[in-house]
This record gives structure tokens, sequence and C-alpha cells, in this order.
């Protein structure tokens, strides 16, 4: 199956969303 | 935001008077990027830890110890660093490890990936990324050039990957340098 693969920038958005 | 895997957080805390084991606990499980912030946000960051204590992320079912038969013919890629780095580059170097496994930076050699430590020790810390075959040299080598270039090291500094054979036997031999 897809590997499910986040990139640093975009984890470090989720650590700021409410 | 759904992870690729499941992940173990661990943390280690040295007492002399109990096995190694019973040093070790579990703090808790995540599989998605939220619960991971949300971990993170609880605990202590690892610079505020006492000598002798460890954090451990490791795959949900992989024990954070060489023995583990997902471990034991494995080794890692370890970064060592000086007494004074612990307040200025610790915390960060064990985010980025920790956003590489998570995130699956590795791309399909992640999955040889079994976790991440971090050591705090009096005469340095220590940071290694652990990986279940020593012998496979394409993905070792990936990880560690991919893993360097996210730490951000310079192109100067070098990291080397010790098996866990050979670290249990007290050598410190490098396997590999990137």
């Amino acid at each position: 199956g897809t590997r499910i693969i986040y990139d640093r920038k975009f984890l470090m958005e989720c650590r700021n969303s409410p | 935001h759904p992870l690729q895997n499941r992940w173990a957080l661990w943390f280690f805390k040295n007492d002399s008077s109990r096995v190694w084991q019973d040093n070790l606990h579990l703090i808790t499980k995540f599989d998605t990027v939220e619960d991971f912030w949300s971990t993170y946000s609880h605990i202590q960051q690892a610079s505020k830890l006492s000598s002798g204590c460890d954090y451990a992320l490791f795959k949900d079912g992989i024990q954070p110890m060489w023995e583990d038969s997902r471990n034991k013919r494995g080794g890692r890629w370890l970064v060592s660093l000086a007494k004074h780095q612990r307040h200025s580059k610790l915390d960060r170097l064990w985010l980025e490890t920790m956003l590489c496994l998570i995130g699956e930076s590795f791309e399909e050699h992640s999955r040889e990936v079994c976790g991440a430590v971090v050591n705090i020790r009096t005469k340095g810390d220590k940071i290694s990324v652990w990986t279940q075959e020593a012998e496979n040299q394409a993905s070792v080598l990936h990880i560690g050039q991919v893993y360097k270039e996210h730490l951000g090291l310079s192109t100067k500094a070098t990291i080397g990957y010790q098996a866990h054979a050979d670290t249990a036997t007290k050598s410190t031999r490098n396997k590999f340098v990137v």
C-alpha cells in the first residue's frame, strides 16, 4: 500500500493548529 | 492525521537497585499526528531529565532493547553530543529525530527503522536511530544520509553506525559512516 509520509513543515504546522 | 505506524514512547530511569527491565516504563502509544503533539506537550523536555534517564520511541510491538527479535540483528546511527550541547541542541535534535520517524522521512527504507533513543548522561548525551538489519547496507546508508541532513549537521561532521552485536561486546567500531 501507499506509505503515509509527512514532511517536517507539515508536522510543525499541525502542532500549532487548534 | 493518521501515521503510517503506531508508536510507543518509553521512559527509562536508572535505578541500580532494580533490574534493567523494571526501570523501563511505557508512557503511551499514539498513531496520529495530533496525539504525538499532545504527548510531546505533556512530557518533560529531554534536557530536563536527570542523568541516567532515556526516552525511547519505538514502533508498537518492538521493545526498546537489543534483545528484541526486531533489533538483535540491527544497529544504530549514533549522534554523540558534547556536554555543553544539552541546553543548546539536545531538545531540537531529539524532536527532529522523532519527526523523521513518525513522518516516515526515509520513505520505503522507513520500514527498516525500529525506533530511536535519547540517553541523558553526565559524560555527554546521545541520540540514536535504530534499524533492524545491520547488513542491509543500502537502507542503512540511505537512512543515515537523510537523518544527518534532517538534523542539519555540518557536512564536515560525521555520524557512525554501530551494529548492536558489536556494541553488546563493548566494541565501538563504526560499521558505516556518513
